[in-house]
């Protein structure tokens, strides 16, 4: 009885700048991999 | 928007690589983001057996790829946690295929507006937009739906939006990460000349007099027929549902008249399998007797039959019922056919018949259970917050029993969000003894269907989750997928059917309810939610390596090359680094490093001095010329005692 029913596996995360903000990460526009040395 | 410069284009069958560090629930959903490329537009996807570039799958830290085929051998794309969402796994794969984000568009200003006074501290590159020399928006219009368009409140420093759209009303379209818009599909087919997508075959919403190219089969005694109402029911079609004056029809075969055992056969156009499995998808509405019979057919064509071999596939079982009821049908065809649609007139009066419509064929997998919520809009509104709703128990092929728990007004935590969750339960004691425990690797997926006619403009929202067999509850020594006898609660039905429910997986956010109102995720009133039980067990040991690889670039010889004055380093042919010079309206770069400036003055200038220069020299060769010619035929004259003659006459 003081089972767990129910995981949320997104912890209230709605979108995928959300969870890569929470990754701490700080993307060009928030999900490109931007390559400084190929000048784009 | 797409990247300019046709080497960021991957060829249209894109090889890639699943990195062992993947979850194998990511594994299974980015396949199944893979099938709806195939689905709806001509990129496929294969493993990689070689190829020079391929997309390397890993699990990062987040969710992130580069824009457009970079030519770098092993090109990245993390499938972090909490990205295994089929939108944003579609999402990562268009910026690897050269998109960028639709509000970074050149004209995006004409359509949002970015309140750069909202935006965090530090945030607001993520803003930047391109110009039209280095993105191109396909001469597709702004597309507030895309999948690549940011959310209202991305990046926010407070309760604000970051981005208002010029439209109110389209304020809470952008940023849905459901699947691909119609834009986002016409951008991708434009951008690598699409002709045909992959495993699509056929739809038909019977809304054109050519009925799509069916036709009343051959040595039947009735015919259907393209109707916008039946006696007996339907009063409108499912496609439109009588949302629009003048159009909505659908396919019937009246079984008022007639004597039992009359049939009218509704063959398809002859269709060509790629695949050898197909999905067959159709609504139909029972009006008649009990004993009218609809059955699923196929005419099948090869060298002993070149007229066709008619098989019968399945009796569609419905009782007659006041709705169009859902019906799937697994095909396993491999040559030329045609799908059969036979009604048949039952023993008994009829008051009505039985009618089709939106027929959807596609060379993919069905959905194996279907759980229909009547009045959805109503119990959205009327069921109080942190309220779940289970579905009925559904037995997948592999023996494990399931279900859906949805809160339609969702959770104190996320409030205007419907939540999903999948949970394993109790089957009947013999066949559960039976199953293998933990469960092991099962992918159940949750689809809320979008009840477009058109399966390929269908923006369904579904999200999965897998049975890891390893996985223990929390603090506990428990596992989680085990039995739901052993680690789940007895529950009991309404209808007092009692049962064990084990723990549940899913999601709180599963779509807001704001969505759920949009498209055709509720038709008729009522919502489908399409539910499958996958086993992936197979996407846990390691994708193969090839033996052969092609030689790669080294690395990317571009990272050796400077490129001065903005220049831009591209690989020429995979072989060269060359700059490729920025030019203006009367000014350009040039040199192996963009390291000289030239403008049409400067061009203008050399031109003229160089025709001075250049007509200065030809007078001078003349005049010698000229001389030296007068003094060596003078010379001549003298020496042979020739007389010069002059003009003697005038």
């Amino acid at each position: 009885t003081s089972k767990i029913t129910e995981y949320d596996v997104d912890g209230g995360k709605e979108d995928l700048f959300e969870v890569n903000q929470a990754a701490g990460l700080d993307l060009f526009e928030g999900d490109i991999l931007f390559d400084e040395k190929e000048g784009r | 928007n797409s990247i300019i410069g046709d080497e960021y284009l991957w060829p249209t069958t894109v090889p890639y690589y699943f990195g062992d560090d993947l979850d194998i629930n990511a594994k299974g959903v980015i396949l199944k983001a893979f099938e709806q490329y195939r689905l709806k537009t001509c990129i496929d996807y294969k493993p990689w057996s070689g190829e020079k570039n391929y997309i390397s799958v890993f699990k990062g830290s987040g969710c992130f790829s580069s824009v457009g085929n970079r030519r770098v051998g092993k090109q990245q794309l993390s499938i972090g946690a909490g990205c295994d969402r089929i939108a944003t796994i579609e999402h990562e794969f268009l910026h690897a295929l050269g998109f960028w984000h639709e509000q970074s568009r050149a004209d995006r200003d004409d359509y949002v507006t970015i309140m750069w006074d909202r935006i965090e501290a530090g945030r607001e590159h993520n803003f930047n937009k391109y110009d039209d020399t280095t993105s191109s928006s396909l001469n597709v219009p702004y597309d507030y739906g895309s999948m690549m368009h940011y959310s209202k409140n991305s990046f926010r420093n407070g309760t604000e939006p970051t981005i208002v759209t010029k439209i109110p009303s389209f304020s809470d379209v952008i940023g849905q990460r459901m699947e691909f818009s119609d834009s986002d599909l016409l951008k991708l087919s434009r951008r690598y000349n699409c002709t045909r997508t992959t495993t699509f075959l056929d739809t038909c919403d019977f809304e054109l007099e050519n009925i799509c190219g069916m036709i009343q089969g051959q040595g039947d005694q009735a015919d259907w027929e393209r109707v916008s109402e039946a006696i007996g029911g339907p009063d409108m079609d499912y496609s439109n549902m009588g949302r629009c004056t003048g159009t909505g029809y659908f396919m019937h075969f009246s079984t008022i008249n007639g004597m039992e055992g009359d049939s009218a056969l509704l063959e398809s156009r002859l269709l060509y399998p790629n695949r050898n499995y197909q999905c067959l998808q159709f609504f139909y509405y029972h009006s008649g007797n009990v004993n009218d019979k609809l059955e699923i057919w196929v005419r099948e064509y090869n060298e002993a039959n070149p007229d066709g071999k008619l098989r019968m596939i399945e009796v569609v079982n419905g009782l007659p019922e006041p709705l169009w009821q859902l019906h799937h049908l697994s095909l396993a065809i491999s040559t030329k056919f045609r799908v059969v649609f036979k009604g048949t007139k039952g023993a008994g009066t009829s008051t009505g018949g039985i009618s089709l419509d939106d027929v959807n064929l596609s060379e993919t997998t069905c959905p194996e259970h279907v759980w229909r919520i009547k009045n959805f809009k109503s119990i959205m509104e009327n069921t109080p917050m942190d309220t779940i709703i289970y579905s009925p128990r559904f037995r997948s092929k592999y023996g494990y029993t399931f279900q859906m728990g949805l809160y339609p007004n969702g959770t104190s935590t996320s409030p205007g969000e419907l939540g999903a969750f999948a949970y394993l339960v109790s089957g009947d004691n013999a066949t559960d003894d039976n199953l293998t425990w933990p469960c092991p690797w099962m992918q159940i997926t949750m689809m809320l269907m979008d009840q477009h006619a058109d399966i390929r403009k269908r923006m369904s929202n579904q999200r999965s989750i897998t049975t890891d067999p390893n996985q223990k509850l929390q603090d506990s020594t428990m596992f989680t997928w085990d039995n739901p006898r052993k680690v789940g609660m007895e529950v009991e039905d309404a209808d007092g059917t009692k049962y064990f429910r084990g723990p549940g997986y899913g999601t709180s956010v599963y779509l807001t309810q704001a969505r759920a109102l949009t498209r055709d995720f509720i038709k008729g009133g009522d919502a489908i939610f399409l539910l499958t039980m996958e086993d992936i067990a197979h996407l846990v040991s390691s994708q193969p390596v090839p033996t052969t690889v092609e030689p790669t670039t080294p690395s990317n010889l571009c990272t050796s090359v400077k490129c001065e004055n903005n220049g831009v380093c591209v690989m020429d042919n995979d072989k060269i680094a060359v700059c490729r010079c920025a030019v203006g309206n009367d000014w350009w770069y040039y040199g192996d490093r963009c390291q000289y400036k030239s403008s049409n003055n400067d061009a203008m200038v050399t031109a003229v001095v160089s025709s001075v220069v250049v007509f200065a020299v030809m007078l001078v060769v003349t005049v010698v010329s000229v001389v030296c010619l007068r003094k060596k035929y003078k010379k001549k004259m003298n020496k042979t005692g020739g007389v010069t003659t002059t003009n003697m006459y005038a």
